[in-house]
């Protein structure tokens, strides 16, 4: 099982691999990866050793073999299906980014309490009245759910979820939701991350 | 100073706050607040002592007293002055979004190159062409700056930011960014949030 703190910089390795491929690099050393992130090199080899692969040759690792071992040991090719609930100026935002995809995110549907949001397509994906989220949820198979309604209903459309069977809430509100033990949630603190990069300013 | 995950905790903790005081709560337990978080109380307790105020009964912490010691030592209030670069979908959600500013986030001006964009105003905001950057910067003694251009616009435009005095760079792009030593990138890594969110489904 890879840690929270290793994936966070294995996806900024693919970053870097990624932008690699576009200029046309084929090696890079550890080195060039850890001044990038200002992290040491030695953590750099560390986290590339556990992946099961990576040419290693004397000029570097190979950049496409790495990309693809990250994407492997992460489980990029892994479909997770997702609706976006709260079809707002973030949850619109997030429905038009097309390159969530690339790592196995597939928002399927939005839903809203808004009639005048109703049927609107955004990014190719439906939106919903939000009292279709139970039987859409059973026909699409979706247990995951982002949620960007305002902090005034969050809560209440929480324990809709919960009881419509979404199991996983990515909760870009600012209130920490009330769930059942069998139900997880992942606060985006957005502003939690500004005040620690501006916190020695 | 206070760790980055400190800081991180303290953020949820002040929702959490926030929470109660619009339903009326007035006290509240390390245990309940633990309990939301599913974190250790002695965690709780642990950060709560950190801060220099806390009013503890036999019921609890005061709520009011608390939320303001956390605003107190995390600056709330000391105003960060801030330029969004890239004013698409994602910039303008977050032009868009008024509870920044309770955290002391003060979104000033947002910049793009697309001259259809230019004079549009976004949240009582003003869209710039890219090239005023450096002058706006000046004029208004900004040194912060969000990106939220395309990766393929990404270090060019970081280029530009550093030499218009931009020092602290919240970088949304999927691109990781090169920048001379006396400026910071934190790295928004909201794919990475996502992989590990879901790695164990
Ligand atoms: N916009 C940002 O940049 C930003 C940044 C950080 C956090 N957030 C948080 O993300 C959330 C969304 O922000 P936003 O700026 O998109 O707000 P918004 O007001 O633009 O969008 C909210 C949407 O939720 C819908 N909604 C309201 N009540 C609902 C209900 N009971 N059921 C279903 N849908 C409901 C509304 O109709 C609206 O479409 C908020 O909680 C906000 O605090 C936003
Ligand atoms: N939308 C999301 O939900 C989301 C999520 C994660 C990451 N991101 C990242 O955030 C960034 C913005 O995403 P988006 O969805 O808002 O894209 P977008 O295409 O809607 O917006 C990009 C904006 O940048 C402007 N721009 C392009 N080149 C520029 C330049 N050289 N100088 C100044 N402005 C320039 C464009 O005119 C446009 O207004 C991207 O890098 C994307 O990968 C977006």
């Amino acid at each position: 099982k890879i840690s929270d703190k290793t994936i966070n910089r294995l996806t900024l390795y693919h970053c870097i691999l990624t932008d690699c491929i576009r200029k046309g690099i084929d090696s890079i050393s550890s080195t060039t990866i850890a001044g990038l992130l200002r992290i040491d090199d030695s953590q750099v080899r560390k986290d590339i050793a556990m992946l099961d692969n990576t040419g290693k040759s004397r000029v570097g690792y190979d950049v496409k073999e790495l990309k693809s071992a990250i994407e492997h040991n992460l489980a990029f090719s892994k479909v997770k299906n997702v609706f976006i609930v709260g079809a707002g100026n973030l949850g619109f935002a997030l429905a038009k980014y097309n390159n969530f995809s690339n790592y196995g995110l597939n928002i399927l549907a939005l839903f809203d309490n808004n009639p005048l949001k109703h049927d609107v397509e955004v990014g190719g994906k439906k939106v919903y009245p939000i009292e279709d989220l139970k039987g859409q949820a059973k026909k699409m198979d979706v247990d995951i759910a982002i949620l960007t309604v305002p902090y005034n209903a969050a809560q209440q459309v929480t324990d809709y979820m919960v009881e419509a069977g979404i199991k996983y809430i990515w909760n870009f509100t600012p209130v920490v939701l009330a769930v059942p033990d069998d139900v997880q949630v992942w606060n985006e603190n957005l502003m939690g991350n500004f005040l620690q990069f501006t916190y020695s300013k």
